[in-house]
C-alpha cells in the first residue's frame, strides 16, 4: 500500500487547500524554520487517528484549525484528505473539524467512526501509529523512555 | 498472545543487533525483558555497546550514539513487521555525516517495500531522496509548498 | 529580596524583549510571574509571538522557534548580568541558515566580554570561531584532541 | 576572567593526560559522534562544581574515570585542573577522585571543601552553573520545563 496524495485546508498552517503528491520511494520535505514541515507530520497524524493523536501539538480544535495571522482572520473548519493505494484499489481518508469542535471522519466518503478508520488501517497492516511516525523531538528521548512504552512499540508490531 | 510476543522478541532482538552492527560497523546490542519472570507484564529494556567500548549505562552514550541506536531499534522492528509507509521529522539531526550516510543507506536498502517520507536540514538527506518539497511562509502563519527538482 | 528580584525581571523582561526582536526580525515577547500575587515564590512563564504570527500556546511554536525563543531568554540574562564565559554543547542543532546567522551574530556582538566554547556540528559556527579544536577516537572510548586551523 | 586552560586526566575518555588552551573569543569543538565533545562540557561542569554535577551523565566516580576499553584497562583516577585568569592574577581549580570514591578539591594548590570552589567562583561572578553551561539537549526542552525552574535561572543572574 502507498500514500498517493495528502489533500491539506484549512489545518495549522495551511489556510490554502494544498495538495501533496506523494510517490513511492523517499519524499524529503525541507524549509525554514516554522514554515510549516511538522504540520504535515501533524495532518498524517491527525487523519491517521490513532493513539498519537494525543500527543498532537495543540491537538483540539482552535488549534488545528487555521486560526490566522495579524492581517487575516481564521477559518472556521479544518480538512485533510488522504488518499491511499493497495493492488490497484484506492481508498480515502477523511477528517474534518468545525470551530465548535464537532468533527467527522470519512471512508471512502461515508461517514465512519474513528474506531472504523482504525480497524481499516489495522486490516491495511498500518498499526497504531505507534512506530511509524517519529516525530520532531521524541528520537532523542527514545532510549530513556520507560519500559511499559518500549514494550508497547513491540506489541504494535507482533 | 504470550507465545506470540516472545517470539517477535526474539526476532526483534536479532534484527536489533543485526542492524546495530550495520550502523556502527560492529559492536554489540540487545532488547529485552526487564522482568523475565513475568513476561505479560513485562517492560522492555535495551542495552548498546558501540565496538570496541564497554557495555555501560545506556546514558553514557553519546547524543549522535543514542539517536542511532534508537534508529537502529526502530529499523528493527521494521524487519521484524514491514511497514507500508514510515514519516520521520528531523530524526537525523544529531548525526554526524558517516553515521548519516549509514543510516540513508539503510533507509535506501528498504524504500521498495516501505514509502519513506523524512523532514530534514539535511544536505545529504536531500541527496538520497526520489522527491523533494520545500516549504515557505512568504506571509505569516500560511505555508506554502513548492515541488523542488533534485539538481 | 523581593524588590531586587522584581527588578531584575523587570530587566531581564526589556532585554528578553530586544533581543527576541533581533533574533526573530520582530515580534514580541515577554518573561512574567505566573503568579504575581505572590512574587517570592511565583514561577516565571514565557510568552513569544514570532512576528506577523499571533500569540499562542508555546507548544505550538516550530522546533527551531522554540530554540531560538530558549537561546533569547538565555542571551536576555546575559545582558542583564554579563557572564565571564559559557559554554553550549549543539545549541544550533535546530536552527535554519538564517537563524544560524542571527543567532551567531548575537553570539559574535557579546564575546568581548563572554568567552565562548560551542560545541557543534554546523560549518557556519565553525566559521565564526576564532579558535577550533577537533576530536577523533583512534582508538575506541580514547579521545584524541586536534588544534585546528580555520582556512 | 578568563579561561586559560583545562587540563584532563583519567576523566572519561580522556586516558591520556590532555591539555587544552583556551582564548579570548570564541573557541568551537568539532568532531564525529562519541569522540568526546560533550565529555569536555562534563569536565567543565564537574571541576565547577556547582548543582549541575547532579545532571552530569553518571557522576558516580565508576562512571566519571575512565574504565578502558576492549583492550585497555580502567584507570584509577580521574582528574580536572582549570586555569582562570582575573586581571593579571592567575587561579587554578582542580578536582581528583579515586576509585574508592575518595576526592578531594583544590584552590590555588590548597585542599578545599566544594563549599569554598563555590564562594569562590561566586565572588568571580560565576553563579552556580544554572546558566552558564547549556548541554546538549537541553535547550530544546527549556521552554516547557517548570515556571520554577525558570525562576531559578532568574534568580541566579538576580
Ligand atoms: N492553528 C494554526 N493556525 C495558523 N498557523 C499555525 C497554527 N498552528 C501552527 N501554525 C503555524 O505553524 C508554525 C509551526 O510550523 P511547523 O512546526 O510545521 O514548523 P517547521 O517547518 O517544522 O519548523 P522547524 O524546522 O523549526 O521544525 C507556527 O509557527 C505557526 O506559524
Ligand atoms: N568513564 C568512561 N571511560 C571511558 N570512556 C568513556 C567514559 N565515559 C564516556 N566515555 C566515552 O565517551 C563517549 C561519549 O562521548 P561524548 O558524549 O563526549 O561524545 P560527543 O563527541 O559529544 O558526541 P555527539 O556528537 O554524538 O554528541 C562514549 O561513547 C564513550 O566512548
Ligand atoms: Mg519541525
Ligand atoms: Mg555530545
Amino acid at each position: 500500500m502507498i500514500i498517493k496524495k495528502l489533500d491539506i485546508h484549512g489545518f495549522k498552517s495551511f489556510s490554502e487547500k494544498t495538495r501533496i503528491l506523494f510517490h513511492p520511494g523517499i519524499t524529503a520535505i525541507v524549509g525554514p524554520n516554522g514554515t510549516g514541515k511538522s504540520n504535515i507530520v501533524d495532518a498524517f497524524i491527525w487523519i491517521l487517528g490513532g493513539k498519537k493523536i494525543k500527543s498532537l501539538r495543540g491537538e483540539r480544535s482552535e488549534n488545528v484549525i487555521f486560526n490566522g495571522n495579524t492581517h487575516r482572520t481564521p477559518l472556521s473548519m479544518a480538512d485533510v484528505a488522504l488518499y491511499l493505494e493497495d493492488n490497484d484499489e484506492e481508498f480515502t481518508l477523511n477528517h474534518r473539524v468545525y470551530r465548535s469542535g464537532e468533527g467527522e471522519y470519512r471512508l471512502n466518503g461515508k461517514a465512519v467512526r474513528l474506531k472504523d478508520i482504525q480497524e481499516f488501517l489495522w486490516k491495511k497492516g498500518v498499526g497504531e501509529k505507534e512506530y511509524f511516525v517519529i516525530e520532531q523531538g521524541s528520537i532523542e528521548g527514545f532510549l530513556s523512555s520507560k519500559p511499559v512504552e518500549k514494550r508497547a512499540l513491540l506489541e504494535d508490531a507482533a | 498472545s504470550k507465545d506470540q510476543f516472545l517470539k517477535a522478541l526474539d526476532e526483534v532482538n536479532k534484527h536489533f543487533q543485526e542492524v546495530f552492527s550495520l550502523l556502527f560497523q560492529g559492536g554489540k546490542a540487545d532488547v529485552k525483558l526487564t522482568d523475565p519472570q513475568n513476561p505479560l507484564e513485562s517492560g522492555l529494556e535495551i542495552t548498546a555497546q558501540p565496538p570496541g567500548k564497554k557495555v555501560q549505562n545506556l546514558s553514557l552514550l553519546s547524543g549522535g550514539e543514542k539517536c542511532l541506536t534508537s534508529l537502529a531499534f526502530f529499523f528493527a522492528l521494521f524487519r521484524y513487521r514491514p511497514i507500508p509507509f514510515c514519516i520521520l521529522d528531523e530524526v537525523d539531526a544529531a548525526l554526524d555525516e558517516t553515521n548519516l550516510t549509514r543510516f540513508l543507506n539503510l533507509m535506501k536498502q528498504i524504500k521498495n517495500q516501505t514509502q519513506f517520507i523524512i523532514i530534514t536540514h539535511n544536505f545529504k538527506t536531500m541527496e538520497v531522496s526520489d522527491y523533494l518539497y520545500g516549504t515557505t511562509m512568504p506571509e505569516p502563519n500560511i505555508t506554502q509548498l513548492y515541488s523542488m527538482k533534485l539538481s
